[in-house]
């Protein structure tokens, strides 16, 4: 598993 | 202040669990669709839990103190499942995510959490009959009976059970027989007997 890294969420 | 040998079991158990962790953050992800900044939070106090357990659980492991699934800590000697690491990400996540998330980002994470349960169950449940088939034979409405029987009064640990039935194909898991027992024949209880003895 990739580490997990925060993005923006889906619109 | 780790020794050499807590440090390599530190190398050596934080991708694993970081992993998992990061399993479960994309699992949320999905489910709730969390800002950027409520997966920082999120991401942010998971990980310092997991960083402070492994360590001393690498501590504890490199001094000799974890041993045939008991540690021992202040000289009180507690099963390992309630002190291994995976148990305190576990905590602080959830705290985490009451602490974070809107009501309604909640609601959706608590029924996904519900379903994912209920999941587990269900398949636990059948793998446990397919292997008490495979050394009873049983009929089509026993099966069912028996099914139904765990469900009704299912134990989380039997989802452990389930993992017996990888090491052997003769295996057969440990279950009260009043779960089991009422749904044989008199030839599948002696076998049952036997081999929970």
């Amino acid at each position: 598993v990739q580490p997990f890294e925060p993005q923006d969420p889906r619109p | 202040g780790l020794n050499a040998q807590a440090k390599a079991l530190l190398q050596q158990y934080r991708p694993i669990y970081m992993s998992k962790l990061s399993g479960h953050l994309y699992a949320l992800r999905e489910v709730c669709n969390p800002t950027r900044e409520q997966q920082e939070q999120l991401l942010e106090s998971s990980q310092a839990a997991l960083e402070k357990a492994v360590r001393e659980y690498a501590k504890q492991m490199a001094a000799g103190k974890i041993n045939r699934g008991i540690v021992v800590i202040n000289g009180m000697a507690q099963m390992q499942g309630q002190s291994e690491p995976w148990d305190a990400v576990r905590n602080e996540l959830d705290k985490s995510i009451a602490e974070h998330l809107t009501e309604d980002q909640l609601a959706l994470y608590k029924q996904d959490a519900r379903d994912r349960r209920e999941f587990r169950r269900q398949a636990a449940a059948t793998n446990l009959v397919s292997a008490i088939d495979k050394q009873l034979s049983l009929t089509e409405e026993q099966r069912d009976a028996v099914h139904a029987s765990l469900l009704k009064s299912w134990q989380e640990s039997w989802e452990v059970a389930v993992r017996g039935l990888l090491q052997s194909p003769q295996y057969l898991p440990q279950l009260p027989d009043k779960v089991i027992v009422p749904h044989l024949n008199a030839n599948q209880k002696s076998v049952w007997k036997a081999a929970q003895r």
